[in-house]
């Protein structure tokens, strides 16, 4: 399995909703 | 989020490398904005100058090998965890266990792990990542690992019958919180347990981690405190054996997809959402925040990709295609190559993993790049080997890098998140190969 690991999610917002059934990525989130 | 069309991107060389001292405090570019139903903590890295457990008495910090080293380790373990979790992909989730010998655990005096099942955790070494909770009521204060590829949370507890690693914080004292309770083996909750055992009508929780760490106890619950939200009745794991290799950490928040995690647990509250933010460096502050996703934490300009959950509990799956080297679609990899074996984001893995062919070409495209900028190569350092060396540069000029996800939604990586540094002679590229296209 591949996996997208902490050093590239770096400065972007992460979000995960469950209900929804997705992964989102904003970036310059801090 | 919708990708870049931009070619290069330029990094500061010096804020690769912060000093000991140097945490810059919250660098959050968008203001807290509190709703009614969110709650934001800080996240600071665990060895970073903006740790609660950095300080004269925490011991050195890793070695970039050691780190690195921790990171193959939490992969080989995640890579079984899924290989045993699914038979194959969108196979069905394998039988839970009962933990063998489970009767005596929390009283054994012996040393030995060989009472809780093996694997039932990840490696931890590289969850670096900490955030402040609070347990109990009163509420006492603890600093704990976050960890969206487990679901479990556990802290070290008073008594500490058989043994208790070194910790900042205090042992949370169960018998001086007016809300805690041990959760008895007939509550449904103590079957939801990856591995379960049974002492005097309590319910035993039993964790192993792939590095050979364990935490071992009564699965209770209390009140978790988490900002300034109450969750009442969280069901916890209360560790009474605990060795491995946690640093000075209180234990750990699981934020995985599974029925025990908070996700699921503050289901109501929180409607199965949350963000975080990871800093550029280990010297600034991110956040965890719970709850719908308010224009704060980005809501407003996020992308979103399906979560795929056809693959096994616990982990976050997202249906990478493609990846984009100097905003151009690297052609040389087939979608079937990510299809094939599937892809989770997490925050304990430091390095992103990619199958052989889709490393291959990544790397060969940046290291182009690299060259026709004419950027000096450096040896290979452990699992990285496509390293520059940037002495004498106080800036320099990347190619932009993009992970592209099902639906079109787009991860533009900050420049923090394209290279590693080890040192200012051996900056590698952040990414690493699983080896082949089918692990």
């Amino acid at each position: 399995v591949g996996i997208v690991g902490n050093t590239q999610q770096r400065t972007y917002g992460v979000l995960y909703d469950v209900s929804k059934k997705v992964v989102g990525f904003a970036p310059g989130a801090c | 989020a919708a990708g870049s069309s931009a070619d290069r991107v330029l990094l500061r060389v010096d804020s690769l490398f912060p000093g000991p001292s140097s945490c810059t405090s919250t660098q959050e570019r968008k203001p807290i904005t509190a709703t009614s139903s969110a709650a934001r903590v800080p996240i600071v890295h665990r060895h970073g100058p903006c740790s609660p457990l950095a300080g004269a008495h925490a011991g050195k910090p890793p070695s970039h090998a050691e780190i690195l080293a921790a990171d193959q380790n939490r992969v080989e373990s995640l890579h079984h965890r899924v290989s045993s979790t699914t038979t194959g992909l969108g196979g069905k989730p394998r039988t839970k266990k009962k933990t063998p010998g489970h009767s005596s655990v929390p009283a054994s005096s012996s040393s030995s792990s060989s009472s809780v099942p093996a694997s039932s955790g990840l490696s931890l070494g590289t969850a670096n990542y900490v955030v402040p909770i609070g347990l109990g009521t009163p509420p006492s204060r603890f600093t704990v690992v976050f960890d969206t590829g487990s679901d479990t949370t556990w802290v070290q507890c008073r008594p500490c019958v058989v043994s208790c690693y070194k910790q900042k914080d205090r042992l949370f004292d169960p018998a001086k919180s007016s809300t805690y309770a041990n959760v008895s083996c007939a509550d449904p909750a103590c079957a939801d347990l990856d591995a379960s055992g049974c002492n005097a009508g309590h319910c035993l929780y039993g964790i192993q981690y792939g590095d050979g760490s364990y935490t071992v106890g009564f699965f209770a619950k209390d009140t978790l405190a988490v900002a300034q939200d109450a969750i009442k009745g969280f069901k916890f794991g209360c560790g009474e054996k605990n060795r491995g290799l946690f640093g000075q950490t209180a234990g750990l928040l699981g934020l995985g997809r599974g029925p025990t995690s908070i996700t699921v647990q503050a289901y109501e509250k929180y409607g199965g959402s949350f963000s975080y933010c990871l800093p550029a460096s280990s010297a600034a502050t991110g956040y965890l925040e719970f709850g719908p996703l308010s224009p704060s934490s980005s809501g407003s300009n996020a992308k979103t990709t399906p979560m795929l959950t056809d693959k096994g509990p616990t982990f976050y799956y997202v249906g990478l295609t493609g990846i984009r080297v100097g905003g151009k679609q690297l052609g040389a990899i087939p979608e079937s190559v990510f299809s094939n074996s599937g892809t989770l984001v997490d925050s304990g893995t430091v390095i992103t993993r990619l199958p052989d062919t889709a490393y291959a070409a990544l790397s060969s495209a940046f290291a182009a790049a690299m060259a026709a900028s004419g950027y000096k190569k450096a040896a290979a350092y452990s699992i990285l080997d496509t390293c520059y060396d940037f002495t004498g540069l106080s800036q320099v000029s990347l190619p932009t890098v993009s992970l592209v996800f099902q639906g079109g939604a787009c991860l533009d990586l900050d420049a923090s998140g394209i290279v590693y540094a080890i040192s200012q002679s051996q900056v590698c590229l952040g990414f690493a190969s699983n080896g082949d296209d089918e692990s």
